[in-house]
């Protein structure tokens, strides 16, 4: 167990790092992308960080399977690694860029942004 | 992981931290090496030599993109608008096609654009042909105009229009739905090509297109017209899409020699 700080709470390091949501702003110009994007220069990503410990939180919408992964890596960290703080819940965003041909394109592209981290 | 990119000594540090340090190793597709490569090449100095050419982006794309990013913002699928034909992708072609300045007066013009890109693999939803009229003093006929499209090698009728007298006064964009034409050229639309005539009232009789505005000479790029294609992806699209084509048309873009060769020694590449 972690040790308690001063509130009584238990405030261990593992669980600050608890698997989250947490920034990750992408800067097409930083990436070199911005020859053929046109619009927008960046957008706000987010990564998802953290341990998926034992014992797992709701929100976390574990499968079954991290369930016991996490369960087994509880008994026996050596035998099981803990489950993995993946996205659960992505949004799209619109990006306007220019083809192959040179032509202006609007496409709405699945999958850019993380909603929601979860442990799988 | 051996990148293809010759990273220039005055590339920011930050770059080739990230080539050296890139987790995927070896184990990483050769796409995914080449769109590292890409990213790195643009960040350094031949990104200048290979994206010369600007493009302006069409007020109306950008108006799309703007009306659909901030309905994304609050929430709302751009695809469930109605003006986006529950489209995923919206591109855009410039019409390539000049006027004849022999012919006056201008009986018919051609549109010409280059849809090599649009890939079969999309649903087509829609396509629509944007025109912009110019202004013009005041009413140029005495009764109503009809405008009629169609493709350049049938007599098929696109889509017409009726122009008001008094709507040649103020400029604004007609548009013609086009759709139907991509089904006929269904087997190969590399090029489509329209051929838009006007005539008064019921009559037959031809009317000059220039006295609706609709003559192409000295037009910016904003007011040339365009093609707008709606299509729906099939299956899941991720970006790789789009830098595997970058990468290709990059690559010829290299490939092709100098023309001048004044001395020019094409870029080695280094693996």
């Amino acid at each position: 167990t972690a040790p308690s700080n001063r509130h009584g709470k238990r405030h261990g390091k593992k669980s600050k790092y608890r698997c989250s949501k947490k920034a990750l702003h992408v800067n097409f110009k930083e990436l070199g992308w911005d020859d053929w994007i046109i619009a927008p220069l960046g957008y706000e990503a987010y990564h998802c960080e953290g341990v998926c410990d034992f014992p797992l939180r709701s929100h976390l919408e574990p499968t079954n399977h991290a369930i016991i992964q996490t369960l087994m890596n509880s008994m026996d960290p050596n035998s099981t690694p803990p489950s993995c703080c993946v996205p659960t819940k992505l949004s799209p965003i619109s990006i306007l860029f220019t083809d192959s041909g040179n032509n202006v394109v609007y496409k709405q592209y699945e999958e850019m942004v993380v909603e929601q981290c979860g442990c799988r | 992981f051996q990148s293809a990119a010759i990273i220039s000594p005055t590339a920011p540090k930050r770059n080739r931290e990230t080539r050296i340090s890139h987790p995927y190793g070896q184990r990483s597709s050769k796409l995914f090496k080449d769109i590292i490569a890409s990213s790195h090449l643009a960040a350094g100095h031949h990104k200048e030599e290979v994206s010369k050419e600007t493009v302006v982006p069409h007020e109306y794309m950008l108006s799309i993109y703007r009306t659909y990013s901030a309905a994304e913002k609050l929430g709302l699928n751009a695809s469930f608008f109605r003006s986006s034909k529950s489209a995923n992708t919206i591109t855009s072609f410039v019409d390539k096609g000049t006027d004849n300045l022999l012919h006056s007066p201008l009986r018919r013009q051609k549109y010409l654009f280059d849809v090599s890109t649009l890939s079969e693999k999309e649903e087509l939803v829609g396509a629509e042909l944007r025109i912009f009229r110019k202004a013009l003093g005041g009413p140029q006929s005495a009764g109503p105009v009809h405008i009629q499209l169609y493709p350049c090698r049938s007599d098929t009728l696109l889509d017409s229009r009726s122009l008001d007298p008094l709507d040649s006064t103020k400029a604004g964009w007609e548009v013609l739905d086009v759709w139907d034409a991509f089904h006929a050229q269904h087997q190969q639309r590399s090029q489509l090509c329209f051929q838009l005539r006007a005539t008064l009232g019921k009559s037959d009789a031809e009317v000059d297109l220039r006295r609706l505005g609709l003559d192409r000479s000295g037009r910016g790029q904003q007011e040339k017209a365009i093609l707008v294609v709606y299509t729906r992806s099939k299956k899941r699209e991720n970006l790789f899409n789009e830098m595997k084509e970058k990468i290709k048309s990059r690559r010829s873009a290299e490939e092709k020699p100098t023309k001048e060769g004044k001395g020019e020694k094409p870029r080695r590449r280094r693996r």
